[in-house]
């Protein structure tokens, strides 16, 4: 099956969304 | 494509926060106790968001971020016959790396970032002692060489060290009958 994966700027953009 | 604004970002795994604080008037195993678990990139910063920094933890106390169902111990089934790639600050570093450095090692593990080798991963642990805080990555198997180095690099690339800085991976076999002396790393990158 497929791998979920985030590199760390989409993980950092989703600490700041509101 | 539509986004919902409300929707949440599903990791691959669902992860366990722990939490160890030393009283020694109790078990070792009384002591750890198991915070929250989560399965979504919002859920996670909701979380980190909540808790205190590990640079603020007084001497004695870990956190440590395992996989669902995979206890933070050495005797886990899962854990048995890893190891991990350990991280050893020197004292000030609490008070410039620390921080940065732990929420890199959470990163990689919820972003899934050592890509197939990431079924390797079993958590995380942060030991913060007086005598120099800890940060390590935990795998499944220690003789599963190209996973431990692949994972080893990947790792280090992310905290950002020189090539001139190397870290040891340690089976956890060794670790438990061998004191830090005599500790030998069984890869390094």
């Amino acid at each position: 099956g497929t791998r979920i994966i985030y590199d760390r700027k989409f993980l950092m953009e989703c600490r700041n969304s509101p | 494509v539509v986004v919902d604004p409300f929707s949440k970002h599903p990791l691959q795994n669902r992860w366990a926060l722990w939490f160890f604080k030393n009283d020694k008037s109790k078990t070792w195993q009384d002591n750890l106790r198991l915070v929250t678990k989560f399965d979504t990139v919002e859920d996670f910063w909701a979380l980190y968001s909540h808790i205190q920094l590990a640079s603020k933890l007084t001497s004695g106390c870990d956190y440590s971020l395992f996989k669902d169902g995979i206890e933070p111990m050495w005797e886990d089934s899962w854990n048995k016959r890893g190891g991990r790639w350990l991280i050893t600050l020197a004292k000030q570093q609490r008070h410039t790396e620390l921080d940065r450095f732990w929420l890199e090692t959470l990163l990689c593990l919820i972003g899934e970032m050592f890509s197939d080798y990431s079924d390797e991963v079993c958590g995380a642990v942060i030991n913060i002692r007086a005598k120099g805080d800890k940060i390590a990555i935990w795998t499944r198997e220690a003789e599963n060489r190209d996973g431990v180095i692949h994972i080893g690099r990947i790792y280090k690339e992310h905290l950002g060290l020189s090539s001139k800085v190397v870290i040891g991976y340690q089976a956890h076999a060794d670790t438990a009958t061998k004191s830090g002396s005599l500790m030998k790393n069984k890869f390094v990158v």
